[in-house]
């Protein structure tokens, strides 16, 4: 589960 | 966790987050609160730089990816069926 959570991609940014 | 309202006092809501399902940050986190020209979570004062958005207006962020939990935001933010926005909060990055 950590290795596929480290393969995750980070996400955008959205101003709100 | 802690629910927090937020009156829309300002025009904006005056936030930055990121995060949402298939990324890294699972649920969406605020990266930024506006304070200069301040908007309407700055104003609240409750609201933090760190806190993880578990709800909104009592909808479940999980599972939702970042455009659609954004969305759900914007639109919260956006609708005059409410004076505020409710956001359930919490200080810690919950596993899912």
């Amino acid at each position: 589960v950590r290795e596929k959570r480290l393969t995750l991609p980070p996400s955008e940014i959205t101003m709100l | 966790s802690t629910l927090v309202r937020v009156a829309k006092s300002a025009t904006t809501l005056g936030i930055a987050v990121e995060g949402g399902a298939n990324t890294r940050q699972p649920l969406p986190r605020i990266v930024t609160i506006q304070a200069t020209r301040g908007g309407s979570a700055h104003n609240c004062g409750q609201l933090k730089v760190g806190q993880v958005i578990l709800e909104v207006n009592g909808v479940s962020m999980r599972g939702r990816e970042h455009r659609d939990a954004a969305r759900l935001i914007a639109e919260a933010f956006k609708t005059k069926e409410r004076d505020h926005v409710d956001f359930l909060v919490t200080e810690f990055n919950v596993a899912l």
